[in-house]
């Protein structure tokens, strides 16, 4: 029996509109700890990790650990049956090939369960080790977001260098090139409007664009992303879920060959 | 043109 409950239900929504434009099915984990997942895109190249803890919830309900394999597209034509300010009941039992998901609105007058099948998917856990990494920039994500989606319209990659001076994006293409600089800014009275860079080592690193654009659809979970770099290793993009956890996407940089 | 690198190369599967 595996149970859990979301009053602030728009979260759920959130959090699948910013998984489906990288990862077609997915495992969900399900366990005492929580509600979790980690799938690769189809070319492996990026990964997300998501966790909400079961402390997060109103109700969280598991005997057992288990998985449900999900279509994320499935999942997200589903939670367009349920308003923003609807309440999210989750269940499924087990041995069964579906799960449900309940809609209450905040006034109780209004019911929706929809019912959706699992799917069996063959999914490589990759073991992510906790690692130190040698820059570390905390900046709005609202910032990011149009970071990115500015670049994108003139370049397929964004290198992304840290210094003493602040972070850099920048990216080359057939029209021009264009590089955007953001300095340390921790004075702002508003923590969210900060941005933090700690380093031990300048750090220079180039990744699609294509990929990084997709992490920031999580742009509304966090008024804030963590942007975790070391050299040659793949960068960790982090969303915190306030009181929950957290949306993680890895991405492996370009190598220069 | 750099390559694009695959995550695999990074992390093991377990």
């Amino acid at each position: 029996m595996f149970e859990l409950r979301l009053v602030q239900g728009s979260l759920l929504k959130r959090v699948i509109d910013a998984i489906k434009d990288l990862v077609n099915d997915a495992n969900f984990d399900c366990s005492s700890t929580g509600f979790s997942l980690q799938a690769m895109d189809s070319s492996h190249v990026a990964l997300v990790a998501l966790l909400l803890r079961s402390e997060g919830f109103e109700h969280f309900r598991c005997d057992r650990t288990f998985s449900m394999g999900m279509s994320i597209a499935n999942m997200a034509k589903m939670l367009k049956c349920a308003s923003n300010d609807d309440i999210i009941t989750i269940k499924a039992d087990d041995g069964t090939d579906t799960v449900t998901f309940m809609f209450e609105s905040p006034s109780q007058d209004k019911i929706s369960d929809i019912e959706m099948k699992l799917m069996d998917i063959d999914s490589d856990h990759l073991g992510i080790p906790d690692a130190e990494y040698e820059a570390i920039v905390r900046m709005p994500s609202t910032e990011f977001g149009s970071i990115c989606t500015s670049l994108s319209t003139i370049g397929d990659t964004v290198t992304i260098a840290v210094s003493k001076q602040g972070v850099t994006f920048s990216t080359k293409g057939d029209i021009g090139s264009g590089n955007i600089t953001c300095r340390q800014n921790s004075s702002t009275e508003k923590p969210e409007e900060a941005t933090i860079i700690e380093m031990k080592e300048p750090v220079v690193l180039t990744f699609a664009l294509k990929y990084i654009t997709t992490f920031t659809k999580a742009t509304s979970l966090s008024s804030q992303v963590t942007i975790s770099l070391s050299s040659d290793m793949p960068v960790v993009v982090e969303y915190k879920i306030a009181e929950m956890g957290h949306i993680r996407y890895y991405l492996a940089p370009k190598i220069e060959e | 043109v750099p390559k694009q690198g695959s995550l695999a190369a990074f992390y093991t599967g377990n």
